[in-house]
């Protein structure tokens, strides 16, 4: 089974 | 002082159909250069990123930085009072709470004016970093649409694969799977798939095909759309508008549990 990532994993807070 | 002047309102209105069902409120960033946003969509799953150069409107100016806070629903429906040919003005006081709208028609012979009332948005701005992808596909916007639609009916997610062949979109359902594969094809004969494709590594990653049709709103914008995708990274969607900027949306993959 595959789970949705989050953008947070990918890209920072600015 | 922030005022921007469209020769049509039809972007402004294809812009709103583009990221309206993505994001409720957003904050429109005005500058010198011209108008950003940045926003996510509330699982925090796929980002909208949309950039309008002031020098290549009709007429801007901004002289402080300004961030207007605007729900998208209600600028929407302002946008529906103007028609695809007005010439359309918005424009905001330094301080302003409300963005005002000025639609002149074709024949200048109509004017129509409205307010909307503006909000204070806290916004989470993300640092997307500069990415190589291993692969970037142009094709058509509506060849795209069409594929996310149709596959749309068969599952909820869709797998893309990128290699030297071409492009591959596979989706699977309770009731069974369907796969589209598009030739990577430099010639530019009639009627075939016009697809360019620059690739460094293959590959393969999956996607909610729910977000990727918010994205497909954005077709009215451009004839062409390119994907760009890395392995374990957000794709990255882009819609050019003409020379005056781009509709950017990232999605996040769906990754092994």
């Amino acid at each position: 089974a595959k789970k949705q990532a989050k953008l947070f994993s990918f890209f920072g807070k600015a | 002082m922030f005022e921007a002047t469209f020769n049509q309102a039809s972007i402004l209105k294809q812009v709103l159909e583009a990221t309206k069902d993505l994001v409720n409120d957003a904050n429109w960033d005005c500058s010198a250069e011209g108008i950003a946003l940045q926003a996510m969509d509330s699982s925090h799953v796929s980002l909208v990123s949309l950039s309008l150069r002031g020098d290549e409107l009709a007429s801007y100016r901004c002289e402080n930085q300004i961030s207007l806070g605007i729900n998208m629903n209600t600028m929407t429906k302002i946008l529906k009072c103007a028609e695809n040919n007005d010439r359309t003005i918005i424009r905001a006081d330094d301080d302003a709470d409300v963005m005002v709208f000025v639609f002149e028609s074709e024949g200048r012979d109509k004017t129509s004016k409205y307010e909307m009332k503006l909000m204070d948005i806290d916004s989470e701005h993300l640092g997307i970093p500069e990415q190589e992808y291993s692969a970037t596909v142009q094709m058509s916007s509506k060849e795209f649409s069409r594929i996310v639609r149709d596959l749309s009916t068969i599952g909820e997610n869709v797998e893309i694969t990128v290699d030297k062949e071409g492009i591959t979109f596979g989706a699977k359902g309770e009731s069974g799977s369907g796969t589209v594969s598009l030739k990577s094809n430099p010639s530019v004969d009639e009627g075939s798939s016009n697809i360019t494709i620059d690739l460094t590594d293959s590959v393969k990653l999956n996607f909610a095909l729910r977000y990727l049709t918010f994205f497909t709103k954005a077709a009215p914008l451009s004839d062409n759309v390119s994907l760009s995708l890395s392995a374990d990274v957000p794709l990255m969607v882009e819609y050019a508008i003409g020379d005056v900027g781009f509709i950017r949306y990232y999605l996040a993959p769906k990754i092994d549990d």
